[in-house]
């Protein structure tokens, strides 16, 4: 079979913002990105498993020169959403492999997983789609990962 | 400005599993993942949001097809990692939109989130890149996500 993987990429010009248990309901996400839409923020991933007790936590990634921006505005947001806190987090990186149907591949996520454990990086966050899997780890990871996928991508294909 | 978004749809052919409060440290998303790519189990969407105090939630979708196997190869490997549970859900879709470089318009998130609440869907995860923001809804608001969607996103333009 032809390598599903066709790239991997890291990027630490990245900053993350959580807010921590919205009310899980329509029209909370709305809010908070037409928001931030508004101001013209760029958002690049978001994030948000499923909520428990009728509460959510929703995690985005913005340029670290929109931190500042985008924290001021989340905060003012999140209280008028009833959010329990809001954090920032301008330490991290996101490391992505990229490829064609990768999620009709199974054990490329494993093995991007394992490639990072076996660096011993902790994966914080986790986002995919059928041509991307994105995880975020500490920016002082990031090149150790990059290098970690990339051994398991590109170096053996 | 060109339309940024080319494309809707929903999958209404997927289920999700939940893993609740695994250890948050390396290795712990490669044994769950590997576990499954060994069993040939395709993985469409991974999540895993930001963890607290040392755990984290990690869910995924399959193919409804899979679910018997996955859940309990899930359960197994949960159980080897110390996970606090396990659940599962048969009764959700998976409304998409789908264009390019769509993390640089701000404004489009908000727009496909406030187009779902407007239609009084919930969103239960979201998962993104720059070609596509994907959220998971009921089922049974697969038809009216669509509608929402694409009233948004292609009528318009
Ligand atoms: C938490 C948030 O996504 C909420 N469920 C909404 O639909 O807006
Ligand atoms: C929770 C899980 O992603 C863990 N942090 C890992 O690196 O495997």
């Amino acid at each position: 079979e032809g390598a599903v993987v066709s790239s991997v990429s890291v990027d630490e010009n990245q900053a993350k913002i959580s807010v921590f248990r919205v009310p899980d309901r329509p029209g909370i996400a709305a809010k908070l990105f037409q928001a931030l839409g508004s101001e013209n923020i760029n958002v690049d991933m978001i994030v948000q498993n499923v909520g428990r007790d009728n509460h959510a936590d929703i995690s985005f990634t913005v340029n670290l020169t929109d931190l500042e921006k985008a924290l001021s505005l989340t905060r003012e947001v999140a209280g008028c959403l009833g959010a329990e806190r809001v954090s920032a987090d301008d330490d991290i990186a996101k490391v992505s492999i990229i490829g064609i149907g990768m999620m009709n591949h199974p054990g490329v996520a494993g093995r991007m997983f394992q490639a990072l454990a076996r660096a011993g990086v902790n994966i914080e966050m986790i986002s995919t789609s059928e041509i991307k899997i994105s995880c975020v780890v500490r920016r002082a990871d990031a090149q150790k990962s990059l290098e970690a996928a990339h051994r398991e991508f590109i170096e053996k294909n």
